[in-house]
């Protein structure tokens, strides 16, 4: 019942997909129950946005925004030789464009603010991804990033030590303590077979993992695939098939609106605007609880192409789609009744070092690792949510390595996949890869890596250094899981959502944002250039006023004693004019005593006005007089007057 | 998107560290953390150029302005990690390299 005179919404398949009904992410009843996203901040951070675009600056929000690029507070992207800086603009549209503007197109969470960081236009180091990750932190609550390490199928990368540190900083001190909310795109290595799991980014526990499917609900040419994939959602295909309708920048080339927004950057803010809308319906959700609500409402769909697997605990999972498609509506009505998970347990086992010979497929090492009910005891783990494995290993040619990691109950995730294009000869230096299949699985029971070299050497080369199993999850038990997945379905019927039900919720922390106020370039230049200005005029000033008492004081008239006025001509000018330009000199008092000698007290420095004798009023006459009929001056303004002048 | 020159390459413009200082006790700890930071860059011949985001006790030290060019990097490299390493009240430190990351 949504109507929109947004000229592009029509072809805005993603949010309502007339062709072919249900392949779009089910928002519309959850609009048409007033839940747009307000009150919650989405910040892009990206190349810039432009948020003069009519379609964003009713939504921008200066506050969530800033430029690390140019170290200044606006975010606008800067137009390139490549034409390349529409990307930021793209994504904050599909996310908050303004409905019924007679533009463009249609945000998901179109009642929302976004803001933009701008971070990739120019050289990026660790430290401004750590500034990137916590700015303003208290005012956004969601960081959508469609961005990531080269998707070239041979890199493996992710962010660096303080990039980590303000992830974390961002989930335990970011929003009030809710923990900020970090969506990230998987990437786009389709082609060059790459993975995932081999993005820091995408593998890092504190992320939500967005995959890519095409208008057709299939996994697109450039999507990858990994364990640690949560879900996916729509974007462009091959060229047979639609892309997503967005705004976008009208710089260069660019018309404010665009038909071919693509990729996993596209599908990345999508969900950051469905995340969006849970969050205006339960503001207190903690960044676990987002994550849970995503596995428990995902769904799988038909794909023969996906490996499906259903684990221990009911959730089906693949590597292609990850727990499945999101939908509004389901991720929306589950927000509105989902109480708080228990905190996040962890354990961590020793590092097991093995140095053993990684054989060539068939053939593959395995180790294992028990976990026992003891090992949990202390941390109270139950039940999984995250699985890593940090490994080292040694191989001339890391593309070569399949790495497996079997869970208790026997599901499989493949942790590493082959990669053809990587022949990086460095092997793994503890790196860290992880696995969302297993969650809500038993965490105690024993773990087996497999790892297998389907290289085509003919002798085995690799050998597993050492390796660390990490698990995370909660004190949630199977029965406490089931009984959610129980309760959520009886929600998805839409009547919390219509009765107005609303669960307490906590208002969190006030955590004061600790960055001190740091003056931009741009405001220092302006006040460099305000002072000096300010300096300049003072000397001038000063200088025009001794030299004009220099003047004075070396005037014939005054130097002798009192000054006597030089006659008056008739032709009397402007009255006021003619008593302002009168120069200060010494002279008598109005009592007649001169001022010079007894009387009033000579005032430092600045000659005192001349007492005037009748008729003695002629230097200002001949200086400033404008010629024309002059009236005599009255001497009761002149008394007047003159008086005040004394 | 960022730099060409890939991880090996400077920070924007010139040599960067992060370094994590040791947490002190007692009140004002973030004023005498800077004040670390400030004597420590001093020491460094580099200077502070605050505090990396919302991080408690991690500092950017940058070299100052008007720097010597490539031929020097390699000795002030050296010599600058060695005062970083010697010094008490660093925890970590990390030289800043460009990363390079790509939109998707």
């Amino acid at each position: 019942s949504v109507h929109f005179n947004d000229p592009k919404y029509p072809q805005q398949w993603h949010l309502n997909n007339q062709r072919s009904p249900g392949r779009d992410i089910n928002v519309t009843g959850v609009w048409e129950r007033n839940v747009t996203g307000r009150g919650v901040t989405v910040v892009v951070v990206d190349d810039g946005v432009e948020h003069t675009v009519q379609d964003i600056a009713p939504n921008y929000s200066p506050e969530g925004s800033y430029d690390l690029n140019s170290n200044d507070p606006d975010p606008m992207p800067h137009p390139d030789a490549e034409n390349g800086n529409y990307h930021g603009t793209r994504c904050a549209g599909e996310i908050a464009a303004v409905p019924n503007n007679s533009f463009c197109a249609v945000g998901v969470a179109y009642g929302s603010r976004v803001a933009g960081i701008r971070v990739l236009d120019g050289p990026l180091t660790d430290s401004m991804e750590a500034v990137a990750f916590n700015k303003h932190y208290q005012i956004n609550d969601i960081y959508s990033c469609s961005w990531g390490p080269d998707d070239d199928g041979r890199t493996v990368d992710g962010p660096h030590q303080l990039g980590k540190a303000a992830l974390q900083h961002g989930v335990l001190a970011g929003r009030q303590g809710f923990g900020s909310i970090f969506v990230v795109a998987s990437g786009n290595g389709g082609q060059h077979s790459d993975n995932c799991n081999y993005d820091g980014y995408a593998n890092s526990i504190y992320t939500v993992t967005i995959g890519a499917v095409d208008e057709e609900g299939r996994m697109p040419f450039y999507a990858e695939e990994c364990a640690s994939m949560l879900a996916v959602t729509f974007s462009g295909g091959d060229k047979m098939l639609r892309s997503i309708v967005t705004t976008d920048w009208d710089l260069q080339k660019g018309t404010g609106c665009t038909e071919g927004h693509t990729g996993t950057s596209a599908a990345a803010p999508l969900a950051a605007g469905m995340i969006a809308l849970m969050l205006q319906v339960r503001p207190c959700l903690t960044w676990r609880d987002v994550q849970h609500i995503i596995v428990f409402t995902a769904t799988q769909y038909e794909d023969h192409h996906a490996d499906w697997a259903t684990n221990e605990a009911g959730f089906s999972h693949s590597h292609q789609h990850g727990f499945g498609l999101l939908s509004a509506w389901r991720l929306v009505n589950a927000a509105k009744i989902w109480t708080s998970v228990p905190y996040l347990a962890s354990y961590a086992s020793p590092v097991l070092k093995e140095n053993k010979a990684i054989p060539l497929s068939p053939c593959s090492l395995e180790v294992l690792w028990n976990v026992s009910r003891m090992d949990l005891e202390m941390s109270g783990l139950k039940t999984l949510e995250h699985v890593a494995v940090t490994v080292s290993i040694t191989h001339p040619r890391r593309g070569s390595l399949e790495l497996k990691l079997f869970c208790p109950s026997g599901m499989m995730s493949l942790i590493g996949a082959p990669r053809s294009m990587d022949s990086d000869p460095s092997g793994f230096d503890d790196w860290t890869f992880s696995t969302v299949r297993c969650w809500g699985e038993r965490a105690q029971g024993t773990y087996r890596l497999a790892i297998r070299d389907v290289g085509d050497e003919p002798f085995q080369a690799g050998i597993l250094r050492q390796w660390q199993l990490t698990l995370y999850g909660s004190v949630w038990t199977p029965v406490d899981i089931r009984d959610r997945q129980r309760l959520l379905e009886s929600a998805m019927s839409g009547k919390y959502l219509d009765e107005g039900f609303t669960l307490p919720c906590p208002p969190g922390l006030k955590i004061p944002e600790e960055d001190g106020y740091t003056i931009t370039p741009n405001t220092l230049k302006t006040l460099v250039l305000v002072g000096c200005f300010t300096v300049f005029w003072t000397i001038y000033y000063m200088l025009e006023v001794y030299l004009g008492q220099r003047n004075v004081a070396s005037h014939p008239v005054c130097r002798s004693g009192p000054c006597h006025w030089p006659q008056r001509s008739q032709k009397a000018g402007a009255e006021e004019t003619e008593l302002e330009s009168v120069p200060l000199c010494n002279s008598k008092d109005p009592a007649g005593a001169d001022a010079e000698g007894e009387g009033a007290p000579r005032r430092a420095g600045l000659p005192v006005p001349a007492v005037r004798e009748p008729g003695a009023w002629g230097l200002s006459q001949s200086r400033s007089a404008p010629d024309g009929p002059h009236q005599p001056l009255r001497p009761d303004l002149l008394r007047g007057r003159e008086e005040r002048i004394c | 998107l960022a730099g060409t020159d890939g991880p090996g390459a400077e920070g924007p413009g010139g040599l960067s560290w992060a370094v994590h200082l040791d947490k002190l006790e007692g009140e004002q700890e973030e004023e005498t953390l800077e004040q670390q930071a400030d004597a420590l860059a001093q020491a460094a011949g580099l200077v502070n150029a605050g505090r990396i985001g919302e991080l408690q006790g991690f500092y950017l030290l940058v070299q100052p302005a008007g720097h010597r060019q490539d031929e020097q990097a390699e000795a002030i490299r050296q010599q600058t990690e060695a005062v970083l390493a010697r010094h008490e009240a660093v925890r970590w430190y990390s030289e800043q390299r460009l990363l390079k990351r790509a939109k998707r």
